[in-house]
């Protein structure tokens, strides 16, 4: 292994990150996901620990651009260059590009994830039956709506499971029309678009206005590739043609021909002679995750290494069962040590473990293979608490990627990756013995991973499960005359907005002290919310203002981008 | 009826790829992850011959170093590659 010259590294260990856009190749989740595990690759292995700013600046800064993307180093198209990343350091330094002219996969081809249907989100599953053919891409067979679809299991005849694919006419990404399918036709400039386009763009990417009309909306989003879509080119997004005319000869699949370099190609037109309209044929892809691990590796100060199967090694090649090479933790450990103690897992009510699947009854006949059963947490508290029949929470606030509703001693929660559902009531006592049943608010340092609790006039802290005395909210240089702080907002580093009626105020999480210039009124800085919000809180980026059942939900633009009901939308009742 | 196909290379609109010769992929290979431009202990900067350039690519890419652009070097750098060099200066 290497370093890079003088041993550069972080001078801390909670690393911190942020993803500034995503790749139209894949689901968002996907690319969270495939980010999360590549950090895990190196925080497995030494005391560092990452944790996702969603906005601000963080020390590794991710983002996907092709080929002049904002810094000295060019892109290349598809292949060569994948991604490169900076050694630690301020500014550019620490980031991570990925070359967007890439087919961005998990490496073995389209990963296509499904929303509504009844596939519960699954991925697509290739190849499927659907009126006894056999399809190997999303299709719009059987729908009039021109929506395309998959299985997700490989009999749709059988299963009858499926769920729609990526495409424009069900969802955009980034942009600022919160996730709005395309509106089609829309004007641009006084020109009308049928699907998406480039034009207005420098970087390639392809937008659509998510009204009828741009010049007087300025809503857009960017569109999600199909995965039949060519990759690159001068048509990305597009199907390929078949059969298509190159140089009078007619092809019926994509072909090397005409290029030097072997790479297969179609048009998407049915004739390109005429068109000149090209894309490179969807392939295998780029694994993600292995390309990252690999980044973030020169991220946290790596070089390249000479040992060929070692992560660190400059050439990509995909591995299914990924381990990090010696070579890799030999280098990374010379620049941060090794991992000490157990894995830091919360501490946990107790629970009882149950089944939520009965056991089949005996019917004489063969029984068929029944999917493993698996057993569940249950807690030991009353059931009949049900988050569903409350109406207003004492405080929500995201801990540990999980959001938590507090009410009267009591708390349920639900985690962002699973399917919604909430868990619980677990007994708040159980959990954190030492705080009272009513909570006014609580939030968790993302760098520290503290969790602060204010009930009251009093405020507590808790550290890998050891709580300091209760102070008086007065210490950290709020108001004697406050009677309780009701919501509070983690903004970048060490720092956290504490509201409380109608004012709002900033605590440096390292001083522990109020900073100069507070309070300020909640109106003046997030127009459109309540100004007597009961609940204010952080989750995935948007800042929640909660009144009565409902919530007001604010992007980083301060933007208020959806209104909706607590209990449907975040507890999924 | 099995005559080799007649290769016509064509520019497609749009492509940021361009034929290239291995000659000039080589170059530009060298030059682009720090094999041909190498600092020395006096912090002095200075280019150093192809073949050795070529040499140090073999020796690090673990191919036999021959110091000639032969097939399995120039495969090697047609291998999709993280962008970082290889050698600092």
């Amino acid at each position: 292994y290497q370093t890079f010259e003088g041993d550069l590294k972080w001078d801390h260990t909670d690393v911190t990150y942020r993803v500034l856009n995503y790749s139209p190749d894949m689901e968002e989740t996907l690319i969270d996901d495939a980010f999360a595990r590549a950090f895990k690759v190196w925080s497995d292995v030494t005391p560092l620990t990452f944790t996702r700013l969603y906005d601000g600046t963080a020390d590794i800064m991710i983002s996907f651009g092709k080929a002049d993307h904002g810094d000295p180093y060019p892109f290349d198209g598809k292949d060569g260059l994948l991604a490169h990343a900076y050694p630690p350091g301020e500014g550019l330094q620490g980031d991570a590009h990925f070359d967007d002219d890439e087919f961005w996969t998990l490496g073995t081809g389209p990963v296509v994830k499904t929303r509504y249907g009844n596939g519960e989100g699954a991925l697509c599953k290739f190849p499927f039956i659907f009126e006894g053919t056999s399809y190997s891409t999303c299709i719009t067979e059987g729908r009039s709506d021109g929506l395309p679809w998959c299985a997700t299991t490989a009999n749709y005849d059988n299963d009858k499971k499926f769920g729609f694919c990526p495409s424009e006419l069900l969802f955009t990404f980034d942009g600022n029309s919160n996730g709005a399918e395309c509106v089609f036709p829309f004007t641009f400039q006084g020109e009308t678009y049928n699907g998406c386009t480039t034009e207005g763009r420098s970087d390639g990417y392809r937008w659509c206005a998510t009204t009828s009309n741009f010049d007087t909306d300025k809503k857009y989003g960017f569109c999600p590739n199909r995965d039949t879509a060519v990759i690159g080119g001068n048509s990305e997004g597009e199907p390929c043609q078949f059969p298509f005319t190159f140089l009078g000869t007619k092809y019926t699949s994509c072909t090397s021909e005409g290029r030097g370099d072997g790479k297969l190609w179609c048009a998407t037109t049915s004739n390109y002679d005429a068109d000149k309209k090209w894309g490179f044929c969807p392939d295998k892809g780029y694994s993600l995750f292995l390309v990252a691990a690999h980044e973030f590796g020169h991220a946290l100060g790596l070089d390249h290494s000479n040992i060929q199967d070692a992560l660190m090694f400059p050439m990509y090649k995909y591995v299914a069962d990924f381990h990090l090479h010696e070579d890799d933790i030999e280098g990374i450990q010379y620049l941060y040590g090794s991992r000490t103690g157990p894995d830091p897992t919360p501490p946990q009510p107790r629970t009882t473990t149950s089944s939520p699947v009965p056991p089949p009854k005996p019917t004489g006949r063969t029984p068929k293979p029944t999917p493993p059963i698996v057993p569940t947490t249950t807690p030991v508290v009353d059931p009949s608490k049900d988050a569903c029949q409350m109406d207003v929470f004492d405080t929500i606030t995201e801990i540990q990627g999980e959001l938590h509703f507090f009410k009267d001693g009591h708390f349920w929660k639900t985690s962002n990756g699973g399917n919604g559902k909430h868990r619980g009531p677990f007994r708040v006592s159980e959990t954190w013995p030492s705080l009272p049943a009513k909570i006014n608010t609580a939030f968790e340092d993302p760098l520290t991973k503290k969790i602060y609790f204010f009930a009251g006039k009093n405020v507590d802290n808790i550290t890998r499960g050891k709580f300091r005395d209760p102070r008086r909210i007065e210490k950290l240089g709020l108001p004697n005359n406050l009677q309780k702080v009701e919501g509070a907002l983690q903004r970048g580093k060490g720092k956290v907005l504490l509201f409380s009626g109608e004012s709002f105020w900033r605590l440096d999480l390292k001083t522990q002290q109020i900073d100069r210039g507070y309070p300020r009124f909640i109106d003046q800085t997030f127009g459109g919310v309540p100004a007597d919000s009961h609940d204010v809180f952080l989750y995935k980026g948007h800042f929640y203002f909660c009144r009565d059942r409902f919530y007001w939900r604010m992007n980083s633009r301060r933007q208020v981008d959806r209104v909706g009901y607590v209990k449907y939308d975040l507890l999924k009742c | 009826w099995c005559h080799p196909i007649k290769s016509v290379f064509v520019t497609f609109p749009g492509d940021v790829l361009k034929n290239m010769t291995d000659t000039e992929l080589a170059e530009t290979y060298l030059k682009r992850f720090g094999y041909m431009e190498i600092q020395d202990k006096s912090r002095l900067q200075s280019s150093v011959s192809t073949a050795k350039a070529l040499k140090r690519l073999q020796r690090q890419l673990g191919l036999e170093e021959t110091g000639a652009l032969d097939k399995a070097t120039v495969n090697a750098m047609k291998q999709p590659r993280c962008g970082v060099p290889d050698v600092r200066n």
